[in-house]
């Protein structure tokens, strides 16, 4: 089944 | 210092009422732009992206940046004391320690008065880049709230696909699959029923539903709803409010199989 990713993976901390 | 009145009480009643379940303690960052909101879920799966621009509230006044730390359960609490129509009115000092909020019946001469504590939150700020998606989709968000609910009686997660066939929302469970497909529609006496389909490429992505499910608490804010997907980014669904304010979640996709 798919994995859930999560939003660091797309967007940096600023 | 702070001071923002809001002609009706419901958006602010609203949009907190739409992003609670998600996101718990939150900087509300007021400058003379407005009042800005960024959290992420605790799982970091999701984020809520708020903006109530200065020309949403008569009058607007922030001299400085000023950032409002607030327990949205608190929030709830008071802002369940404000009727939909009372004018709002937030205050804050520069340095302040509460927020005061202020509740004015029109019809009647009911004034009433609350401060909410602030809080010290030291929360973690995401950097969201522009993005040209590859398909946007705009569409009731009334049907958008009920595709979800639907799917989710299935299956835990949804795919979307969209193609220049339309957009297909489909599910697959223990009980068996689901779908539904919409095209893009346009409803001449009725905008607000339009379905608009902008696509460059096509595009397929996988989603949790209990999170999309979640969103559409937002659906009384608007009566459309914008989703944006690009492969392999995290989905925005954005609803959009009077004076360019909006509301948006983005939603981190399934990935692999």
């Amino acid at each position: 089944t798919a994995q859930q990713s999560r939003l660091e993976g797309f967007f940096r901390p600023v | 210092m702070l001071e923002a009145r809001l002609e009706q009480a419901n958006l602010l009643k609203k949009v907190v009422d739409a992003i609670k379940d998600l996101v718990q303690d939150c900087n509300f960052d007021c400058n003379d732009s407005g009042i800005a909101l960024q959290a992420m879920d605790n799982s970091h799966v999701a984020l809520v992206s708020m903006m109530l621009k200065s020309e949403s509230f008569s009058p607007f006044r922030c001299d400085r940046n000023i950032a409002l730390g607030i327990n949205l359960t608190s929030l709830t609490k008071v802002l369940r004391a404000a009727q939909n129509e009372d004018i709002l009115t937030l205050k804050a000092e520069d340095a302040p320690d509460v927020v005061n909020l202020v509740f004015e019946s029109a019809e009647s001469d009911r004034i009433s008065e609350y401060d909410i504590k602030l809080m010290d939150i030291d929360q973690e700020h995401l950097g969201i880049p522009e993005t040209e998606y590859a398909a946007t989709i705009s569409m009731p968000s009334a049907e958008f709230q009920r595709i979800c609910r639907d799917l989710m009686a299935l299956s835990e997660s949804v795919s979307i696909e969209c193609s220049k066939e339309g957009v297909k929302f489909a599910c697959q469970g223990d009980i068996g699959s689901g779908s539904v497909t919409l095209r893009s529609h346009t409803n001449v006496d009725k905008p607000e029923m339009n379905v608009e389909i902008d696509l460059t490429e096509p595009v397929s992505l996988t989603f949790s539903l209990k999170y999309l499910v979640g969103f559409c608490k937002a659906s009384s804010l608007s009566g459309q709803v914008k989703l944006c997907l690009s492969n392999e980014v995290p989905l925005l669904v954005e609803y959009a409010l009077a004076n360019n304010s909006y509301l948006r979640f983005y939603l981190a996709p399934k990935i692999g199989d």
